[in-house]
């Protein structure tokens, strides 16, 4: 008895913590779900909150995780580390191109699993299809330069896809009206969010031709749709790779976000894209223009850019 | 990690999609 009262105190707060801490979260969850039936609008971290949050090394911790994920595993490893990722984040192998888990000599190759070539028909009856396997977190007409990342949180037009040429006779459009190449037509988007089971690579989803490459290095917050909703701009604040051109109806990007663990992105294509190296500086952007200044490609196909087809393969994500 | 897609289309262009519903490569996401 004498023992066991020493003991029981100091084994008391983690479950009280545990509880507590479970309770507190199940509470936000639950008031924030009474929000959104209300209509209110979501409740934002404070800026403190983002720049705390903005505060920690995730870059660093993105490259260590990228590092550990390349070391080869040894043969008997591999089949219970995949498994148990395959458990914890319901990965369908029956799709994936190699089934054999021994095939995979590390998680990072493991997580750029390729799918057998049947298994993502394409939609003849859209002209615009997805691009990755996820979740549809938002998706709309874009209002005033201001797209919404999840309802009632938005982020800048302009500081997401970064500057634009002005027309020289043209000093007061809108940046969304820069964008536009007729007054009938408007400017949509779409966000797909890849969770960690799904395939990572993305696909072209219009027949399109790519002109520009803009890298945004940035930080590596979590883009899981719980953050989203709590921090304005996360966007824009990620490390993302905004490719832009032209399709059927005229202005047309694809911008990679990248996230704390997959934090580089591969545009297959683009060999000199290098992302999530220590080198740049967060806020800045490089650009890589795919055109020439007499307009010919450089890619040689002689039609100025690169010319992508509905459902082609264009790039992938890489976990660090 | 997450895709964004911003672009032109005419006004008329309508989306086919669900808030949160799940989608896979190759699934159309509109149409005029």
């Amino acid at each position: 008895v004498s023992t066991g009262r020493s003991i029981l105190p100091s084994r008391w707060p983690l479950p009280l913590l545990l509880v507590s801490g479970g309770g507190y979260l199940g509470y936000q969850k639950y008031k924030w779900r009474e929000q959104q039936q209300d209509g209110a609008t979501p409740v934002l971290a404070t800026p403190t909150q983002v720049a705390l949050y903005r505060s920690f090394p995730t870059r660093l911790l993105s490259r260590a995780w990228g590092r550990l994920n390349g070391v080869e595993l040894p043969n008997w490893l591999r089949k219970p580390v995949y498994s148990l990722y395959i458990w914890t984040f319901g990965v369908n192998m029956q799709e994936a191109a190699v089934e054999d888990l021994h095939q995979y000599r590390n998680l990072g190759e493991f997580f750029r699993r390729r799918l057998k070539p049947a298994v993502r028909p394409l939609c003849a009856n859209s002209c615009l299809i997805s691009p990755a396997d996820g979740k549809i977190l938002h998706f709309g007409q874009v209002k005033n330069s201001e797209v919404e990342q999840v309802k009632g949180v938005t982020y800048s037009l302009e500081n997401f896809l970064g500057p634009q040429k002005r027309r020289s006779n043209d000093s007061t459009s809108s940046f969304r009206d820069l964008l536009l190449s007729s007054p009938d037509n408007d400017l949509f988007h779409v966000v797909v969010y890849l969770a960690p089971g799904d395939y990572h690579c993305f696909h072209s989803p219009a027949d399109w031709k790519v002109e520009l490459r803009r890298h945004f290095p940035g930080s590596l917050l979590s883009v899981n749709p719980g953050v989203a909703r709590l921090v304005k701009e996360l966007f824009c604040l990620n490390e993302r790779v905004a490719l832009t051109g032209q399709w059927q109806h005229g202005f047309f990007s694809l911008t990679a976000v990248g996230a704390t663990n997959v934090g580089s992105i591969r545009v297959y294509f683009d060999q000199e894209l290098q992302t999530n190296v220590p080198r740049y500086n967060k806020g800045s952007f490089h650009d890589h223009s795919y055109v020439t200044i007499d307009g010919q490609s450089l890619k040689a196909d002689g039609e100025g850019g690169v010319v992508l087809q509905k459902g082609a393969a264009v790039g992938e994500f890489n976990l660090g | 990690s997450t895709i964004v897609l911003l672009f032109e289309a005419p006004k008329d262009f309508s989306f086919s999609l669900q808030p949160g519903q799940r989608i896979r490569v190759g699934e159309g996401l509109g149409s005029l």
